[in-house]
């Protein structure tokens, strides 16, 4: 079905979240999203932020990706 | 640390502020920055330098969205600042978003707290995920010296320690929420949330939320001590009462109610009480329950003023609660008092305890 317009805009916030600080590579498509690279990444940012590990996109990971933080990734190489 | 642990290879650094946010007086923000380099320089061999033209290892200015590094900003909140670990060009190089709404107190966003996180990376930190550490990504603001065990260790492990061995008091390791030994400090509801203090963080339970979300009280309450004894609120007045030592604060949501804080003994207890263990409001008699050792007080809501007849003993009126109380919270007709790693469900239908909890079982563990 297609996306609720507010599911899409938490999907975008996710992507670029996972994007800039967790290397997910960009532009991802629809049906991608829920793919395995982003939910590898979504696994990392909430196990990183000791959140329960579930991959999916809850409450708890998008309020947390809504805080105000530091644009420096949160793995790997920084260049 | 970032791969390969970069670092700067002698322990002089320079650094220079290119420009200057308006939010604040250029020697505040002077001050901010030497204050955020002082909190690293305190734990290690590190000097700085201040520059005022030419390059330094450290380049400090103030730029929105795209400024110059293509790795663009995005506008008031989300991003603050960045910056690049350490290395020639535009290693170290620090960057403020000037989106933001720079401070020098507990209004975001406190230039000094966001100052030294960023410098932390312009040394070669990279993020911890320890909630309580200064280079935990996200924002929160804190009083005292923001550096945890896991910051000193961290930049230590680069630089080694101060040789002066100057003596720093390191910010607390969050408590962990399912360690099976944890007890609570104080419990309250607000606004249809549970607030749950231990040492000088607290848990936020919401119902649709299944984790409970740690924040460090001083940056939610920065006017209340970081040691909270007691807590409960009074929805009928929108009020929530913390209790630390002989004093007590009132919070309408976040902000500090005018004339508080008081001493717990406007409410009529007598001097010789130093400190409340718990505190509870009952909504069915509009009482609240004050728990002092062994013994409890009633305080009368409406009219203001202690009931006669206390103090009573708790394991008198409380069959099966025979214990100290170190938090307490009322639910439906149901007391819960919590004592060290236990927490016991009160009924007052049945007046007897009918069920015992871990602690932590109200954090999802």
């Amino acid at each position: 079905l297609p996306l609720l317009s507010a599911d899409k805009d938490n999907w975008d916030l996710a992507e670029k979240y996972l994007h800039r600080f967790y290397d997910l590579p960009a532009g991802l498509q629809g049906r991608q999203r829920s793919s395995g690279a982003f939910q590898t990444k979504l696994k990392e940012m909430q196990k990183f932020f000791k959140l329960k590990v579930t991959g999916n996109l809850d409450d708890n990971t998008l309020e947390l990706m809504k805080q105000a933080r530091c644009g420096v990734p949160d793995i790997g190489e920084y260049n | 640390h970032f791969p390969q642990h970069l670092k700067w290879q002698n322990n002089q650094i320079t650094f220079r502020i290119l420009n200057y946010t308006p939010d604040l007086k250029k020697s505040d923000v002077d001050r901010a920055i030497r204050n955020a380099l002082n909190v690293w320089s305190d734990v290690t061999p590190l000097k700085f330098k201040k520059l005022y033209k030419d390059n330094a290892d450290i380049m400090i200015s103030f730029g929105s969205k795209e400024h110059g590094d293509y790795n663009p900003f995005d506008g008031p909140n989300g991003l603050l600042a960045h910056a690049y670990p350490p290395g020639q060009g535009i290693g170290g190089d620090t960057h403020f978003d000037e989106d933001e709404h720079w401070t020098k107190d507990s209004s975001t966003y406190n230039l000094f707290i966001v100052a030294a996180h960023e410098l932390g990376h312009a040394l070669g930190m990279s993020h911890s995920s320890d909630a309580g550490a200064l280079m935990y990504p996200v924002y929160s603001y804190t009083t005292g010296f923001p550096l945890s065990e896991d910051d000193i260790e961290g930049i230590q492990a680069l630089y080694g320690p101060n040789p002066n061995h100057k003596k720093v008091k390191p910010k607390p390791v969050a408590p962990n929420k399912c360690d099976p030994m944890l007890s609570f400090d104080a419990v309250t509801e607000l606004r249809g949330e549970t607030i749950i203090f231990k040492d000088s963080f607290y848990w936020r339970l919401h119902p649709q939320m299944p984790e409970p979300e740690q924040t460090l009280i001083k940056s939610t309450w920065p006017s209340i001590p970081s040691k909270v004894d007691a807590a409960y609120e009074n929805p009928e007045k929108d009020i929530v009462i913390i209790f630390s030592g002989i004093r007590m604060w009132a919070l309408n949501g976040y902000d500090l109610v005018d004339g508080y804080p008081k001493y717990i003994h406007k409410l009529g207890l007598p001097k010789t009480i130093k400190k409340i263990d718990a505190a509870v409001y009952i909504s069915d008699t509009s009482k609240t329950l004050l728990f002092i050792d062994e013994d409890y007080w009633s305080y009368d809501e409406m009219t203001g003023t202690m009931d006669s007849g206390y103090p009573r003993s708790i394991e008198s009126d409380f069959p099966g609660m025979n214990d100290e109380v170190d938090a307490a919270t009322y639910h439906y007709g149901y007391l819960y008092f919590f004592h060290e790693n236990m927490q016991y469900e009160y009924s007052y239908t049945s007046r007897k305890v009918i069920r015992i909890l871990r602690t932590n079982s109200i954090l999802n563990c």
